[in-house]
This record gives C-alpha cells, structure tokens and sequence, in this order.
C-alpha cells in the first residue's frame, strides 16, 4: 500500500517523463529516491538523459537543457497540484529558437485548464498569447500598460 | 474559479490606477528593459502573501510603494486588488465574483480587504487555499529562477513534493 | 598622494560612469569608497541613477539593468587592465532590442583594441561579428562548428 | 599578441580535431541548445589555468573528456591548444608564432606544453601573464554570470579591485 508521498512521486514522475521527451523529443527522464540508513526516503534526485547522449548529472547539462529539464519537472508538479494561475518571468530566456516552438505548445496544451501570464521578450511566445501587453514608460520612472491584441 | 483582472495603484512603478484583464488562457507581457513587467508580477506575488522581501526585489516593504521619480514625488500606499470570478463557486463565497485587495502605507503597515471588508492575512490565505492557490510556491517563477530548481539539494526537492502530496 | 590603488579606482570610476551614460543614454553612476573604524577603506559599492528615476540599490534593478549596469562595470575594468582577449557567454541574454544595439556600439569600440569571442542567441550581436561560427550536432552528442561568416 | 586560433580534440563534445581560428576583433559563435557553445568556453577557461571544477562544468577533471554518446565510445584524452601570434613581441618568446596546448588523461594527470615541449602551469601562467592574460579572471564571463559581480560583497567588490590595480 502505497503512502501520499509516493503516489504523488509517480505522478510527478510519470508526467515529468512526458514532458521531457516532448520537449527533447526523445531521451528519458526519471525520478530517483534516496535512502537514509532506516530505509526512509530522505530525498530526490532527477536523472535524465538527452538523446543521443548518455546519462549527465544535471550541472554538466548547457542553459538551454537545463531551462528545459527545469520546466517539464515544473509543468509536472503542475499538471499533480493545479493552480488556477501560474505566472513565467521570462523563462525562455536561454532558449533557442526550436525549443521556444516546443515550450509554447506545451504552454497552450496546459493553458486549457490553467490560465498562464508570461513575460517575454520572444516573438514566438508573444504570438501564443490570446491577450498582449505591452509595458512602457513613456512618462520617465512611470510604467504604463496598453493593451496590444485582445482574445 | 479564475482571474479577471488585477488592478495595481502606487505599488512600484504602477503610480495611477492601472487595470490588466486576463485571458483565461494565455496572456503575455512585454516591453522594454526596466518598464515594469517583473513589477507586476512581484505584485502578484505580495497579493498571494509574500513575506520574503527578497523574493518581492525590496529590501523593506516600504519599497513597494512608488518612491518618486524626477516628475512626480513618493506615494504614501500601495495598493494591488485581484478580481476573481467564482461562478462555479470553487470557493465557499456567495458571490459570483470576489475582489481581494491588499494595501501597504509608509509606516509598513499592511491590510486585506475580501470584497471591500478588512480581513485577515491567514482568512485570505485559506480563501486562497481552498481554490487551489497556494501561496506563491512554484506557480510563479521569477525572472532568472526557472532553472532554481534544479540546484535544490535532494532534500530540498523532496520538501518541494511533500507539499505537493 | 594617491595610492595605487586609489590611482586605478579612479580610473574604473570614469570608465563606469562613461560606459553606464551610453548604454542607459543618461543617468549618472559612481563608486563610492566604504571606510573601517580606522580610516582603511574596507569595500567598494556601485551607486547608479537611471535616467528619469531616483538613485536605486542594485538588488532593486530590472534584469536588464542590472545586466547594462553590470557591463559597464566590467569593460570600465577591461579598460583599466586590458587582456588580450575577451570571452563573453551569452551576457546579452536579459537585454531588449534597443539595448542590444547599444551593447554592440560598446562592442564593437572595444573591439578595435581587444579580441572578442560573444556566444550569443540574438541576431544583432552575430551581425557584429567580424567571423560568425555555428556549432551543430549532427551526429549525436558530437559537436561540429560550421564557418558561416569569414572576415 | 593576439589569438590566432583555438584547437579542440576530446574536449568534452568536441571528438575529432576541431580548429577555430579567430577574428582579430570580435568572433561570434551562435548555434542550438547543448550544441557545445559554453563547452568551447569552458575549453578557453581550462588551458588559461582554470582549477575550479564547478566553473568548468564538471565534478573532476575526467569530466572533460568525451565521456561517449550513442555511437561513439568514450576518449582517453582530452586537448585545447591555443595559437598565439607573438610578431610584435609582446612576449619573451623568439618565435613569431607560439602555441599553448593543455592535456588531460582519464588518469586525471594534466600536462602543459609550450611550442610542443613540456612546460609546468607556473611558467605558463607567467607567460600568459607577461602578455597581459592573468588566468580567466573577470575576461571570461560565463553563461548566467553577467550578473554576478554586482551580488559581490563591498569587500568582494574592492578585491577585484586590488587585482586590477
Ligand atoms: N518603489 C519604487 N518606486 C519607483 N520605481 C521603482 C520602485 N521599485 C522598483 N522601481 C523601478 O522599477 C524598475 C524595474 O522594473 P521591472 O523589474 O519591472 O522591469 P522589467 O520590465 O521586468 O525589465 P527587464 O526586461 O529588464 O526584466 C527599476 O528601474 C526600479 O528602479
Ligand atoms: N565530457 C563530455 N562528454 C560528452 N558530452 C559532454 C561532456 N561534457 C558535457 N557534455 C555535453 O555537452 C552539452 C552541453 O554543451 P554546451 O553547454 O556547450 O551547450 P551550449 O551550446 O552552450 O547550449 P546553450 O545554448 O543551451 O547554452 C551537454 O549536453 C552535456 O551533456
Ligand atoms: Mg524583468
Ligand atoms: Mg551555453
């Protein structure tokens, strides 16, 4: 009989495992416990590895894969414990330009049952918004919000 | 239950009353460097009961009003509203929609107000909890922190799943 | 009479005040000396005001500000003690569009007395380049680099 | 003196004999995600003398060898060799060309060697720094890092200071 812990763990793991290889379009990730010496789990560790590589602890990993591992391991405590809204400052950032395709359609896969508010200076990601905004400061030290395309 | 609107006066660089609706999918912010957009959603953060002043970019929380500029001098509060709809009522609130507004003055002191009345930090929190919003958690991720996450030490990632179980 | 050190903080000043002017198009920036209980001076702090705005502590910047501000700190350092050569990673990453341009102005005046090697995601950086090189992965987990612009 | 060109074999993504030569001004290097950009900078990084593992991307030092993928088996040696062009005579070496090269062994056993012969890191490191190249320092500013020197303590900030002076 399974306890909280470890039915949310699968949950995370197989969703984590699902995002991962959408975005990389391939390789596999997992979800791995460890162990104190009572034989409790103490802690996770994330193991992945891209295609065509071999398996790489995560600080070896370049920007972009590391955002990318970050995000699919995010969307799925996500897609375990639902919020109504989630807010991304800028999260893709050190991706290129296939990636960005990649994270913007798992963006509007999940944005059917979550509303997402995303700050972005890329165009690909802009194009996915159904509400645009734009912030400036035409009155120096004063932001001011127009509004740029309207669902 | 979800967001309509959020209304921001005096927080930051937001010094007239400024009103965003929201898409109930995806709505997006851009602009140039230093226009306000990570204001806005340290806005966000401080509604939902941030405490972390770090995590808000503010060394004490007089810092979230606006501090004047060479035109225009401080403001004296800071106030950020979220409009909610709750025509499903997800929430256990009679009303269709409900309005949760949190203010701060110079003497640091802060209110709450759910649907115009004062109310308390830990009412509004479990208002929140009860329709799946936890705090600021991992809903928000701040500009340069997606990849936070993966430097969390083995024990630090399995508190993060605890409080997801 | 001045210290050496005194001597080369002078310097850095000018440089970061110069630097900081451009790329913000206004606004002022400073050193400013901090002291211990016996008159040694123990630190340094920025001090920056952008323009239009009131002087601000640097945690409270915008990303991209704190990236402008930042470069002009380090090439007001490059200046004092030249190198050779420069390796910049992808340090253009926060910056608008605008921005970018005016970190290539810097760039490229640098440039005409040092060597630089910019990785760099965004299309005004690489038309800066005097040679542009591509690295791919064809084959898996292998790297290959690709001229594509040869002075 | 200037950098004529970088030489990468084993390097971690880079298998076979890779020759970069380099612009005299600025050479910009773009390509996909974990295509082997920054592993190209933590190659510069390491033969200036680099000795922090966590800069170079790696938890020891055979982590910078090509560790294998899919098709190919791993490599038992890695080398970065850099190409200087000394006609000006910034340096006190007579030829007008010289070249830096830095080995490694999955044994973990590193070698310097200059103009092909054996060298030790001291006499390299002097002669880097008598042409002006004082390790990787603030001139190499990696991935993410932009930022950081502004986080720098006081103190922190006026020893970088102390070192340019
Ligand atoms: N209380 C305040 N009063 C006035 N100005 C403030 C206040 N707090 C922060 N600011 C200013 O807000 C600006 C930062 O805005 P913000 O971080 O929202 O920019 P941004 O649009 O996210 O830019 P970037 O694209 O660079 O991330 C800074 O210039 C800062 O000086
Ligand atoms: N010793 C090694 N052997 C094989 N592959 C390695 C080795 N060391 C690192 N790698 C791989 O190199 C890749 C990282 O490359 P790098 O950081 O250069 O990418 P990048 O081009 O800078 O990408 P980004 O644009 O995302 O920053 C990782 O996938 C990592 O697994
Ligand atoms: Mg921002
Ligand atoms: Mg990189």
């Amino acid at each position: 009989i399974k306890s909280e812990f470890e039915k949310t763990l699968g949950e995370v793991e197989k969703n984590f495992a699902v995002f991962f290889k959408r975005m990389f379009m391939g390789g596999e990730a997992s979800i791995e416990k460890l162990y104190d010496e009572n034989g409790e789990v103490k802690g996770i560790e994330l193991n992945v590895r891209l295609p065509g590589k071999r398996k790489q602890s995560l600080p070896l990993l370049s920007g972009g894969e590391k955002t990318i591992t970050a995000l699919a391991f995010l969307f799925a405590l996500f897609k375990v414990k639902p919020s109504p809204f989630y807010v991304l400052d800028e999260v893709d950032a050190a991706l290129d330009e296939d990636n960005v395709v990649r994270f913007c359609e798992l963006l509007n896969e999940e944005a059917k049952t979550s509303q997402f508010i995303v700050i972005t200076h890329n165009k690909e990601t802009m194009q996915s918004a159904n509400i645009l905004y734009g912030v400036t400061m035409e009155e120096e030290g004063i932001s001011k919000v127009v509004s740029m395309k309207f669902a | 239950m979800y967001l309509e609107e959020i209304e921001l006066y005096g927080f930051k660089t937001f010094v007239s009353n400024t009103k965003v609706i929201l898409s109930k999918n995806i709505t997006a912010i851009i602009g140039p460097n230093g226009s306000g957009k990570s204001n806005m959603v340290d806005a966000i953060r401080w509604i939902l009961g941030e405490t972390k002043m770090t995590l808000l970019r503010a060394s004490e929380s007089s810092d979230l009003i606006f501090s004047g500029s060479n035109i225009k001098s401080p403001l004296s509060v800071a106030s950020v509203k979220m409009i909610f709809n709750n025509e499903e009522h997800t929430l256990p609130i009679k009303t269709p929609r409900f309005i949760i507004e949190r203010r701060i003055y110079r003497n640091k002191e802060s209110h709450y107000y759910l649907n115009g009345e004062e109310s308390s930090l830990q009412s509004v929190l479990s208002t929140f909890n009860s329709g799946g919003i936890f705090g600021a958690n991992f809903a928000i991720v701040g500009q340069g922190r997606v990849e936070e996450i993966l430097l969390a030490r083995p024990e630090e990632k399995k508190a993060i799943l605890d409080k997801v179980a």
